[in-house]
């Protein structure tokens, strides 16, 4: 099973339509391996995104330094799973 | 394990693999053989059976449909129709407007859309969204069964990437999965109501997702959505939004209910279920009986409206 540990679910606020195609961009960059959970659609909807681990910093980094704002709507992605997979032997037992 | 077990006991409050699925769906067919039996449509790309559930009193009726899980990662929808089908043999005979229906309407289920994806969701990576099929020339697998409809098939909005979520396949009705739906739909010939099931986001959407063009039946499908949200939100305030594919959320081409319409399926709705804001597609599995029960009064909406409405 692949293991999300350190990765984090990004929610996204963006207030303009230029902050939208910022966001955007990001899809097209392919090395940062970015799952958008929501897609960039329109002006205050949501955009949520699971960022690996290595890549949180710069993600961070490039929504800061264009005044994006965002929240962390998932700490670890992997906790959650944990214990998705502990409810589901829970049940089985 | 589940697969023995009645549906009595079967446990709505936990998400379970394919095989403990497949094993309920057997289980509830055995338990109520003049109401409901399970239908194998077609196979997935690595075998799997596409098993319906049809629920029906009567020969030759119309029929609403409702699928889940066409997006393997988004557990809540498979495990909600689950819950679905055991409310539909509890409440028969005992919910005067559910009874109305199947005396003259079938209620078909395809609970889990997109098997080979949710096993992989189950064995390799819990995110995974697209089929398993492999796509030549790409190391990259899979394709969105939800972008490979012949509906604005390869317009904006989907993308020609294999390593893309949103790839849209090679051609429309690439993926065994959707011609899967197609053939049956096509043969059918009588299903009045399609409803798609996805989360997360908390909309409740209709056709088109790939043109602004409004569909004919716009202010139709438009009244029927806030009702339905109206009932939804009645049980726990869960908020949602409603409208037409493209001007809700965004454009997409190639989707499920914007081919169902274009089939003359009229009433084609698209759930987004939801995540309360938090957890997105690992909503905790304590969530799935609230989210299945403020869906199902939502769900019922629409189904009265497409039984007293046929056309």
């Amino acid at each position: 099973l692949e293991n999300f540990s350190g990765q984090q679910v990004l929610r996204i606020f963006p207030t303009d339509e230029a902050q939208v195609n910022l966001v955007r961009a990001l899809e097209d960059e392919e090395y940062l391996q970015l799952d958008f959970w929501t897609s960039p659609s329109r002006v205050l909807l949501p955009i949520d995104i699971r960022v690996p681990l290595h890549h949180l910093q710069s993600v961070k980094v490039y929504l800061e330094s264009n005044s994006i704002q965002y929240s962390i709507m998932i700490h670890d992605v992997q906790n959650l799973l944990d214990e998705e997979q502990r409810d589901m032997r829970r049940n089985r037992a | 394990s589940e697969d023995g077990r009645s549906t009595n006991s079967f446990n709505y409050a936990a998400y379970h693999t394919f095989d403990e699925i497949n094993a309920f769906i057997d289980n509830l067919v055995s338990e109520n053989p003049n109401l409901v039996s399970k239908i194998q449509i077609g196979s997935s790309y690595e075998g799997r059976p596409l098993n319906v559930l049809k629920f029906s009193t009567g020969p030759n009726r119309p029929a609403f449909w409702i699928d889940t899980g066409i997006h393997s990662r988004e557990w809540v929808t498979q495990a909600s129709a689950v819950w679905f089908a055991k409310k539909i043999v509890t409440d028969f005979g005992k919910d005067p407007s559910l009874t109305n229906t199947l005396n003259q309407m079938d209620i078909l289920i395809e609970i889990v859309t997109n098997p080979d994806g949710f096993v992989y969701t189950h064995k390799s990576d819990r995110m995974w969204r697209k089929t398993r099929s492999p796509n030549s020339g790409s190391l990259c697998v899979g394709t969105d069964p939800n972008r490979n409809w012949d509906a604005g098939f390869g317009g904006p909005g989907s993308s020609s990437n294999p390593c893309t979520e949103t790839y849209r396949g090679r051609a429309a009705h690439s993926e065994p999965e959707v011609k899967a739906i197609v053939d049956f739909v096509k043969s059918h010939g009588n299903i009045k109501g399609f409803v798609s099931i996805h989360s997360y986001s908390q909309m409740l959407l209709f056709p088109y997702g790939y043109t602004n063009t409004r569909v004919p039946d716009h202010d139709e499908l438009n009244a029927v959505s806030k009702k339905a949200i109206t009932a939804l939100a009645s049980l726990y305030g869960t908020a949602y939004t409603y409208g037409s594919i493209i001007s809700t959320i965004y454009q997409a081409s190639g989707g499920t209910i914007d081919w169902t319409y274009n089939q003359g399926i009229k009433h084609s709705y698209s759930f987004e279920l939801r995540d309360t804001g938090r957890y997105g597609f690992a909503l905790p599995a304590n969530q799935i009986i609230p989210t299945a029960e403020e869906t199902w009064l939502a769900l019922t909406i629409l189904i009265e409206h497409t039984r007293d409405n046929l056309y």
